[in-house]
């Protein structure tokens, strides 16, 4: 396998694909860890005999616009492990099936889990070309490590390269970034930090929501800390210069400040003041509450007419 | 943890059998929803957009709770427009089901969910409708509702899970629930019946591996909560809420204007409406200011990160 | 731009104004 991509393609990931492929494994893993028979590994093919040999497989779908595709969803899918490839006729089904629900949605590629893509792979990426061209293949890795900083998710592409004369498909490798729609973003920190569905008092939802910002801020410091450090180790010589690297920091502290136009600061005030005005309304709108209850208080307290 | 992810048949079976729901309404109290369901559902529900979807739920039952691990979209929309909305896709869920038990999804429907876009988690007179007969015929089965509108604009996820009660049955008097904003237009529906459901406690729970990746995902997403900007995001719905809010306020004045002229007529009780309507729009008016002041404190606190340093 | 939300923030405004004038009349 080639070490990265030259598409040109730009991959977009939606964490609810990450956690459906997750939560595929764990369920036949599970049910693998409690069968008493291989028989009942079904849902895999009858392939696995054990939850260390388990792979599980299945579709990604969503959309590709011009050089981007963004995976919204996946879908499982059922391996025939004898002939090492997809049920076709259920892939069908269920792309029928969701095409009901999701019609802006295509087959973009395939998902498997395992440490790295298989050699045997590349059947199953080639019988997937003629739903789509240039499919994409999703590898997962299941381990837990707790050492790891990043996602043990890996893309591949196919490409044709030419290895001792003779044209071949290869899977190369390919970068993708995550992307997240604000409700996406929501649930994921909602089962991230299993915070309660309730409203909870508002000391508890400005809690939230700044502990949300100030984790955000926190990340970001800790990046900087870490480009600020290469930056020191490079100039004392501990690590050696790389001129991209120094050229992307530079064009990053160029940019700062981000926006500093008169038209973004009129816009700012704006949504400040609007912000202002519709808090001094809602205090108006209590004080004129509490005075009206005042009101009814001193009217029953002092009532004339019972 | 990873043990929930084990759907055991059998038992599954004899507790189908026994049904100990049967014989008491209030039988379930509390909803386990994985972290999968979760988030397929809120992305369903946002991806509507105004208009109210449907999906169904897969999952197994444990005692009194309902466990939902799985959830799909139904290709069914409008579900205030009619009873049993979820009539249209009956093949449809036949075929999914198939499918699904094909790949070792094995659980059955435990619920339907459906969104109510900006204007809260409560059952609606045809909702009401469409679960009391769910019950009779599918049960055990919950409501699920989905307010995907409130969930952006409040920076958290709007969601109820409800189980209706049978016909004629009368219910003891319980705590009230939380209180939530419900439009002008739509507080009618939502007083009329609001007696024949009662809500079930949601918590949430994911796997092992689930864990694993969140806690790496947000090595990523960090950078979407940076930039989010919620002011921006659902203006038309907050635009929305203050025109009720008016409205509400508007009412609640002709009230106190009758109430002072009959005042001499007028039962005392019916002062006590009045003020608790005010102190409702009180805390309407609150809450949308709460919302706005932490759209903007992220925005000045942005503001001040990004735009405050001199090159 | 934004028309509909000082739209709406009016209106409030005026249903205010007209509460305060209802609740200081209960006042006199």
């Amino acid at each position: 396998m080639a070490s990265s991509s030259s598409s040109g393609l730009t991959f977009k990931l939606h964490p609810l694909v990450i956690v459906n492929i997750s939560d595929h494994y764990i369920r036949i893993k599970s049910q693998l860890q409690h069968s008493e028979t291989p028989d009942s590994s079904s849902a895999n093919g009858g392939g696995p005999s054990t939850a260390a040999d388990l792979r599980v497989f299945g579709c990604l779908i969503g959309v590709q616009c011009g050089r981007t595709v963004e995976i919204f969803n996946s879908f499982e899918l059922v391996y025939d492990s004898s002939s090492h490839s997809l049920d076709r006729a259920y892939l069908e089904k269920k792309q029928e099936l969701y095409k009901k629900v999701f019609p802006k949605f295509y087959i973009l590629g395939w998902y498997s889990t395992g440490n790295d893509a298989d050699e045997s792979d590349m059947q199953i990426h080639k019988s997937l070309m003629n739903i789509n061209e240039n499919p994409v293949y999703l590898v997962l890795n299941p381990t837990i490590n707790h050492s790891q900083k990043d996602l043990p998710i890996t893309i591949y592409e196919s490409e044709l390269h030419v290895i001792d004369g003779i044209p071949q498909s290869i899977l190369v490798r390919s970068n993708y970034t995550i992307e997240t729609v604000e409700a996406e973003r929501i649930s994921i920190d909602h089962v991230a930090h299993l915070k309660p569905s309730d409203g909870g008092s508002a000391g508890t939802q400005l809690a939230a929501h700044l502990t949300g910002i100030h984790s955000a801020i926190k990340m970001l410091n800790s990046r900087i800390r870490v480009l600020h450090q290469y930056l020191m180790a490079v100039q004392r010589g501990d690590m050696p210069l790389d001129n991209s690297l120094l050229r992307q920091v530079s064009s990053l502290l160029r940019r700062l400040p981000v926006i500093d136009s008169e038209k973004f600061r009129d816009d700012f005030l704006m949504e400040f003041n609007d912000t202002l005005l519709i808090t001094y309304l809602a205090m108006f709108t209590n004080c004129s509450s509490i005075m009206n209850e005042v009101v009814d208080k001193f009217s029953t307290a002092f009532d004339k007419h019972t | 943890t990873d043990a929930i992810y084990f759907y055991d048949e059998a038992g599954q079976a004899q507790v189908q059998q026994e049904k100990p729901w049967a014989n008491d309404p209030h039988f379930f109290h509390k909803v386990r929803i994985s972290a999968l369901a979760l988030l397929k559902m809120v992305a369903h529900a946002r991806s509507g957009g105004t208009i109210e979807i449907m999906g169904v739920m897969q999952g197994k039952i444990d005692g009194d709770t309902f466990i939902v691990m799985d959830a799909y979209a139904l290709p069914v929309e409008g579900t205030e427009t009619r009873v049993n909305a979820q009539a249209d896709a009956y093949e449809y869920m036949v075929d999914y089901s198939q499918t699904n038990k094909q790949t070792g999804r094995l659980e059955n429907l435990v619920g339907w969910y459906h969104s109510h876009p900006g204007y809260g988690c409560w059952l609606s007179g045809i909702d009401v409708s469409t679960q009391m007969l769910n019950q009779q015929y599918q049960d055990p089965f919950f409501a699920l509702v989905i307010d995907p509108t409130r969930t952006v604009s409040a920076g958290k996820v709007d969601i109820g899970a409800f189980r209706t009660y049978r016909q004629g049955y009368k219910p003891p008097d319980e705590p009230l629930s939380e209180y939530q904003t419900i439009p002008l237009n739509k507080i009618e529906d939502f007083g009329v019946h609001c007696k024949q459901y009662y809500s079930l406690d949601i918590t949430y729970f994911k796997s092992s591996l689930d864990c694993h990746l969140l806690d790496l995902l947000w090595n990523k997403y960090w950078v979407n909560t940076l930039s989010s900007n919620p002011l921006l995001g659902s203006r038309d719905y907050v635009s929305g809420q203050i025109s009720d809010l008016a409205e509400k306020l508007e009412q609640a004045e002709n009230q106190m204007a009758h109430l002072r002229l009959g005042s001499f007529l007028m039962p005392s009780h019916r002062k006590k409406d009045e003020e608790s309507q005010l102190t409702k729009i009180t805390r309407d008016s609150s809450k949308i200011a709460v919302e706005q002041v932490h759209g903007l404190m992220s925005q000045v606190i942005k503001d001040s990160l990004f735009n405050s340093v001199c090159p | 731009k934004g028309s509909k939300k000082y739209t709406a923030v009016d209106k409030w405004n005026r249903q205010l104004n007209s509460l305060y004038i209802a609740i200081a009349s209960r006042v006199c």
